[in-house]
């Protein structure tokens, strides 16, 4: 039960030996470290209620609590070590797995999360994510980008250009991540950047959250006209990446940008039998 | 000949929201699915021919589609192949390559016929071996990395023993948290 760690010459990354969850990440270069635990939770998508019929569907985010639920408080780890590579293989449940990756020279963590399909025979709709959580102190703020370019301010329960009284405390919350969101104490930040456009908040101070699946049983009522209940074997299971980076918040920014380029420009791969002929123009 | 447009257009139709959102009833996301996979096909040929004329040697260049799956048939059957690396970005580039293959040790030489570093692993619940390299790529170009099977079974193919194995009933008793 001794603690798990991989670790390469610039990050480290630690696991409870008794629940299997990352816990730990040190930025060995710059001589940081944050507890950080992170762990997949759902949210019961509501059918209505007393305040309003409006149903969580394809358009609308509308969870029936505020507080999600695990979809495991343990996961079931294998380590895979070698020279050029170290994984945790984080077994949640049937319907959700991830494999936490360290390459040498990478200075960020790799999350590839596997998701699907969701069980609904509870007929329970379910709003599937991955949280991050932290002893940062984050004043209610954290930042988002908007299509890959500006990065914005965002303040729980708040808006820039009205009086916002808030309703919905989780889905008013929540706004669109199309590369990355941060959250930083003005030292250090957490940056987590994903492979889509998700959804995503920090609904407490030092949490950072992201919506990567839905499954839901009941239409939102505003035009699609059919709940967000994929049936076929495509878009069951989802596979995704998220690459989390610690850094000193005035320096991060060179790490996060020049890792989304090269997500966003990733190598391509084309293989052939190597029995070609050669070639020319004319 | 390869062409480029039909993908451009499925591009341009899927800047809707319905593409990208789960917002679109599911016979509009058939078909915007139908668009790219469309699409695609002629890019490949496309892109055979590009690599074709600035390699200098015709190749039946395969795609594949799959990798996030860890499938691709041709490194998974061949004994020997070759990785062609392209960088779009325009710096260079170090990459870990992956490739599932079958349960054999390669040998993988750079584009100047070195030999470099590679390791076949076993990935945990399931029989998937794959072929991992770091391959450097310059910018805005591509690399061609050779790959031979050689004699003799992957060392790494026992599979690693879970370390946390609790049972149902130990979930429901207690609420601390500690492995069986």
């Amino acid at each position: 039960s001794r603690v798990l760690t991989i670790q390469n010459e610039y990050i480290s990354a630690s696991f409870d030996p008794d629940t299997g969850l990352l816990v730990e990440m040190k930025n060995l270069e710059q001589d940081l470290l944050l507890p950080v635990r992170q762990a997949f939770y759902w949210y019961n998508a509501s059918t209505g209620n007393t305040l309003s019929s409006q149903a969580s569907g394809a358009y609308i985010f509308r969870p029936s609590r505020q507080t999600p639920l695990f979809i495991s408080r343990w996961a079931q780890t294998r380590l895979v070590k070698t020279a050029l590579v170290q994984e945790v293989h984080q077994n949640f449940s049937a319907w959700c797995s991830q494999v936490v990756r360290l390459y040498p020279g990478q200075r960020h963590l790799e999350l590839e999360w596997t998701v699907g399909p969701i069980p609904v025979g509870d007929d329970w709709g379910k709003e599937v994510i991955s949280r991050f959580d932290t002893a940062l102190e984050t004043k209610g703020l954290f930042y988002t980008d908007s299509n890959g370019r500006e990065i914005l301010e965002r303040r729980r329960d708040y808006r820039p250009t009205w009086k916002l009284n808030q309703t919905e405390p989780v889905a008013g919350n929540y706004y669109p991540v199309n590369t990355r969101i941060y959250i930083t104490d003005g030292n250090m930040q957490l940056t987590v950047l994903t492979d889509r456009s998700q959804g995503g908040s920090s609904l407490s101070d030092g949490s950072i959250e992201l919506m990567v699946h839905r499954r839901l049983l009941r239409d939102d009522d505003r035009g699609v006209g059919e709940p967000l209940l994929e049936t076929s074997e495509s878009g069951l299971w989802v596979r995704g990446r998220h690459l989390v980076l610690l850094d000193k918040a005035r320096t991060a920014a060179v790490g996060h940008r020049l890792q989304a380029e090269k997500e966003l420009l990733a190598p391509q791969l084309v293989l052939a039998r190597g029995s070609g002929t050669p070639y020319h123009l004319e | 000949s390869g062409d480029s447009a039909p993908l451009n257009e499925a591009m341009a139709v899927l800047q809707h929201h319905d593409a990208v959102s789960g917002t679109s009833k599911q016979h509009v996301a058939n078909d915007y699915a139908r668009q790219l996979a469309a699409g695609w096909e002629p890019c490949e040929v496309l892109l055979s021919n590009a690599l074709a004329r600035l390699s200098g040697s015709k190749e039946e260049f395969t795609f594949c589609r799959n990798l996030n799956t860890s499938q691709c048939p041709l490194s998974q059957t061949s004994k020997s192949f070759q990785v062609t690396v392209y960088n779009p970005l325009g710096r260079k580039v170090n990459w870990m390559v992956r490739l599932p293959v079958s349960k054999h040790m390669f040998l993988v030489k750079d584009p100047s016929g070195a030999v470099v570093p590679s390791d076949v692993v076993t990935m945990p619940s399931s029989d998937i071996q794959e072929l991992l390299f770091s391959a450097s790529v310059p910018a805005l170009g591509f690399s061609i990395y050779s790959v031979t099977q050689v004699p003799g079974r992957s060392p790494r193919a026992d599979r690693p023993e879970p370390r946390f194995q609790k049972s149902l009933s130990w979930i429901k008793s207690s609420s601390r948290v500690r492995p069986s």
